[in-house]
């Protein structure tokens, strides 16, 4: 399914390090800063190579919505063993 | 550079592999091929090998798997998230989803040595490159019929296991 609201791509950039995982599920009420989501976002698009506007514009949920590799883009983020 | 490590590496130049769960869509003899052409093209650029195992253990298990298969990493169905591997430190195995339809050498369904590939660096200890072009960006590209590796995936890789000492 396409990452056409703010949730799913919320959820895209927890699941991908782009966002404290801490923060996965944010329809559970987590307060997340509207900076943060814009300092993640900005950092998705940069990682993407995207013109960084920290906000999710058509091209940006577009590139969410690709087909991808599981394994986060920041492993430095809370990154845990599968296993 | 614009690669990442992931911080850890296999210790040995051999590794071996097993492939514990086949695809339903695809002939065993086809998916042992596309899976060692996958490991080949490290192979190509590093002192690595690998060893295809039928039985026994190895250093990387790999699995077609839909949904929940017990790593609470959970698949998604067909799109979305394609396959996912461990790095060396947590055991190197690949997973592929099963809901996708994988193909070979065709433009139609997701291309399975391309994916292999992939996920194969991971198991060997790269992360993603935010280089659009690299086998290691995260993003599937659709099916190339002439596959080359990009110079950014080669440094990589060469950063962890040295140069093929031949190339």
């Amino acid at each position: 399914a396409p990452v056409s609201t703010d949730t799913q791509a919320m959820m895209y950039l927890a699941r991908f390090g782009y966002l404290d995982p801490a923060l996965q599920n944010p329809s559970s009420g987590a307060l997340i800063s509207g900076e943060s989501v814009r300092r993640a976002i900005i950092d998705f698009q940069s990682f993407a190579g995207l013109k960084q506007t920290g906000i999710l514009d058509p091209e940006t949920s577009t590139w969410m919505s690709k087909p991808r590799c599981g394994v986060r883009d920041r492993v430095g983020t809370g990154y845990s063993a599968r296993r | 550079k614009r690669y990442a490590l992931q911080g850890s590496r296999w210790r040995v130049k051999q590794l071996t592999y097993s492939i514990t769960k086949y695809p339903s869509a695809l002939k065993t003899a086809d998916v042992d091929r596309e899976l060692a052409k996958a490991f080949q093209v490290w192979e190509d650029v590093t002192e690595l090998t690998f060893v295809h195992l039928k039985t026994g253990k190895v250093h990387i298990e790999i699995r077609f798997e839909s949904g929940e298969h017990g790593d609470g990493d959970a698949f998604d169905g067909p799109g979305g998230t394609l396959a996912h591997a461990y790095f060396p430190i947590y055991g190197g195995d690949a997973h592929f989803d099963e809901s996708e339809t994988w193909t070979i050498n065709s433009y139609k369904g997701t291309n399975l040595f391309q994916v292999a590939a992939h996920e194969f660096g991971h198991s060997l200890g790269l992360s993603h490159s935010d280089v659009r072009t690299a086998l290691m960006a995260p993003f599937y590209r659709g099916y190339e019929s002439s596959f080359k590796l990009d110079n950014d995936d080669v440094v990589a890789i060469q950063q962890l296991y040295g140069k093929k000492k031949n190339v």
